[in-house]
């Protein structure tokens, strides 16, 4: 059975990003079959990947706004064998508004995705710095959550209000929906705050907290100005090692 | 005459909330009396200054939506003398939705700030990282912008269609809108990558980038747990400094 995860904080710069493209990276090399969703305006998933966010005649936008448009039909091949993306575009910048008067508005993607849930073992899901449409959608459709959580104060302060919405989604449009981990990202050892972050995110949420810190690695931040994720940019790095030791850890809650 | 400058980048983590804190309290400090105004639900402009996001019960929120209810009622002290904040709770988030079937809805902010605006020398509008309405509703109420860059990859590439909404904003709801700046930040001294996105953002956008560059400096990081701006918990340090000259060229522009 595919597992769904969506990557998601509306925190700014928690490594949303990073986290889905290298993670599934990692988890295409141990031959697993993934696709990952650009659900970002940004489309900095897309562009990571080496695809460019402007020449792209359809996109996930257009499946979105389309309903005779099927996902399979903009799904593209990355530079990873059994990596694949569903690329977005800017034109994504348009589609909270234009969804808001949309019948069940929030669970367009879920349906989308049905089509071709069964090509993939894993389908990672990029998540915008909200709470918005874009991000509903994502975790109506996902089976399950990560949360990267910069090891920095803010960062912190949002968690429970993305708590809260995860209670509400749970409640309202996806029962089954649960958080598979908080992922510690962008730690930078030696500092105070650091450590008290990551102390104070394994006392509110113990378990639910991976065994994987994610180290600040300026590597990380390069790969994708090549169009690489890390583990082909620079295999032999900090971010490499931490990205591959949270695919593990992800892989070992197969059931 | 008062200047309204919104601090804004929907690239998330680009140092929007720690610049409209840190150049409020350092332009506040030079005897200018100052407003900020917390236009992001995750209110960290408004933590960052020592309030709770979640024991007011009323914020810019209830302006928003509440066309009775005056932006003077709102508003108050911070520890600064001269600064003053009229702070974000975790409400806001319903905002963007509620907002989009009302009329004019980009201009409510600026018709609420007109009534208390001749009794500031500057506001200042921290957005969250997004273009929706409520940083429509920053772009259409400010006079000038600052743009707030990570010296990263990702944050170099959103900046065209950041450059986009503008323009549009420009045509379509304030004519005089006009960028005052693009603020290097997060700069990692002696990385490669840091240099090269600097020397790009100098290339692409020339004189508009300030001469300030802010450094990376773990106590700016540390300054929201104590709710403190950082030219109150350490003065001494980098990043209070960087402010501080920040301050000092966006005040050279007075005319
Ligand atoms: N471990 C790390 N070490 C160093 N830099 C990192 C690390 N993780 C992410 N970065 C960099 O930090 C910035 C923020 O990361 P990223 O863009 O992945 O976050 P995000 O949560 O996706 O942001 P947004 O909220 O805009 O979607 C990027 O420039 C990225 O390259
Ligand atoms: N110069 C700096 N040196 C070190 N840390 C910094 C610096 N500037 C900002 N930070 C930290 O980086 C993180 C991101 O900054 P901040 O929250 O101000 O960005 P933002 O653009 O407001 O994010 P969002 O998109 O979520 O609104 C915060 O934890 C902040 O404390
Ligand atoms: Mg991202
Ligand atoms: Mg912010």
């Amino acid at each position: 059975k595919p597992r769904v995860i969506a990557i998601t904080n509306q925190k700014g710069g928690a490594a949303k990003t990073t986290t889905s493209v290298n993670l599934s990276a990692a988890i295409a090399m141990k031959n697993r079959r993934v696709l990952i969703i650009d659900l970002d305006p940004q489309a900095n998933a897309t562009i990571g990947l080496g695809l460019s966010a402007t020449d792209l005649d359809s996109s996930i936008y257009h499946v979105l706004i389309n309903p005779d448009l099927p996902l399979r039909d903009i799904i593209r091949q990355t530079m990873i064998e059994n990596l694949f993306i569903a690329p977005a575009t800017i034109h994504l910048s348009g589609a909270e508004v234009e969804l808001v008067n949309t019948i069940g508005r929030e669970i367009v993607l879920r349906e989308k995705l049905s089509q071709v849930l069964n090509d993939f073992d894993y389908v990672l899901l990029d998540c915008p710095p909200s709470l918005g449409l874009l991000t509903l959608n994502a975790l109506t459709t996902a089976k399950e959550i990560i949360i990267p959580v910069q090891t920095h104060f803010y960062a912190l302060e949002g968690m429970s209000q993305l708590m809260n919405t995860i209670e509400l989604v749970r409640r309202r449009l996806n029962h089954k929906l649960i958080i598979t981990g908080i992922l510690p990202t962008i730690y930078q050892a030696g500092t105070k705050l650091s450590d008290k972050v990551l102390q104070e995110l394994k006392k509110f949420f113990g378990k639910q907290v991976f065994d994987t810190t994610i180290r600040m690695n300026i590597k990380l931040a390069e790969a994708p100005s090549h169009g690489l994720p890390i583990i082909l940019y620079d295999p032999e790095s900090n971010g490499a090692d931490d990205y591959n030791s949270l695919a593990s850890e992800v892989l070992s809650d197969e059931i």
